[in-house]
């Protein structure tokens, strides 16, 4: 696991972070629930709590989805290619490119290869970029949340062992109530 | 566009995927230093991109120079690839899958993915 320059991270005062999404976007409560998920699972290893806020001027996290360039100085490329992005601590900025056909999968589906290689999994890039708010950087273990690639039609959703060992070095594991650090990643 | 499920998706040349951005570098199979082929310069702008070339270095040829070569050879090792410092077909495979757009190094030189790291051995 790694992180960035400096190990930024939320500070102890704010554990408790909120999320809102881009009005702009008009997403179905279907899609958000996706995102609710993926926050859900590094909520579960960590003390972090999230919360969907309704309001983006107060949330600590924006989640938008955005085509080519969207004046963050890095552009999005058309179907395929770069996926999403998101800043390191405590920025909270979090975009996805909205040229992307997205799958939302059945939340029992951990890890799956999908006979269809033109679409890609949601939930997978929203809980990669939700490690980077948090404060982790690319792994190269490949079964790793953290890895930087995913293929069109494959789904990994659940942390890895290297991903839950990374985010507890920079909170903790949030105590017995959470998943204990052994557990979580399909071994 | 969302999809709620596998059967709902249409057939691929309605989708969006067959008009992906890095397709195109498929053709550089092969390619190694001292090679000039057209879309080397494209190539190098994907690595700078993810921070494997330096941003100082931005005037982009089509020459394989060495600056590609060693851009490569550490791409390789984060993706736990043979370093070959050449355009092999497993390399560009992987060069070619959807990623994050968050960079894997910082201007070229540091990691922590594995090109930043000193692997211990330790004798067992």
């Amino acid at each position: 696991y790694s992180f960035f320059p400096g190990k930024p991270q939320w500070p102890k005062r704010n554990r408790d972070l909120s999320y809102a999404f881009v009005p702009l976007n008009n997403l179905t409560e279907e899609v958000k629930q996706v995102f609710a998920r993926a926050f859900t699972r590094w909520a579960d290893v960590t003390p972090l709590n999230f919360t969907r806020s309704e309001s983006i001027l107060r949330a600590d996290i924006v989640i938008g989805f955005f085509a080519g360039d969207h004046g963050d100085g890095e552009p999005f490329d058309g179907p395929m290619g770069t996926l999403a992005h998101a800043s390191s601590p405590p920025t909270g900025m979090f975009h996805l490119d909205g040229d992307e056909d997205w799958l939302i999968s059945g939340e029992d589906m951990s890890r799956q290869i999908l006979p269809v290689t033109s679409v890609v999994d949601l939930e997978s890039v929203a809980v990669h970029e939700i490690g980077h708010l948090l404060g982790l950087g690319h792994s190269s273990v490949e079964d790793a949340i953290m890895y930087p690639a995913i293929s069109g039609g494959h789904r990994k959703v659940e942390l890895a062992k290297d991903d839950i060992e990374g985010i507890q070095h920079l909170y903790g594991d949030g105590g017995s109530n959470r998943r204990s650090e052994t557990s979580g990643g399909a071994e | 566009t969302f999809y709620t499920n596998i059967s709902s998706i249409p057939p691929l040349h309605l989708l969006n995927a067959t008009r992906s951005a890095w397709e195109t570098f498929e053709k550089l199979t092969g390619c190694h230093v001292g090679d000039k082929a057209d879309g080397l310069s494209k190539l190098k702008q994907y690595f700078s991109r993810f921070g494997y070339i330096p941003a100082a270095v931005d005037n982009f040829t089509d020459d394989f120079d060495d600056v590609l070569q060693s851009a490569i050879s550490t791409y390789q090792k984060n993706f736990n690839l043979k370093v070959t410092g050449k355009l092999d077909a497993s390399t560009l495979g992987q060069i070619v899958k959807p990623r994050c757009g968050n960079p894997d190094m910082i201007d070229g030189t540091t990691s922590e993915m594995n090109a930043g790291k000193k692997f211990r051995t330790v004798a067992r």
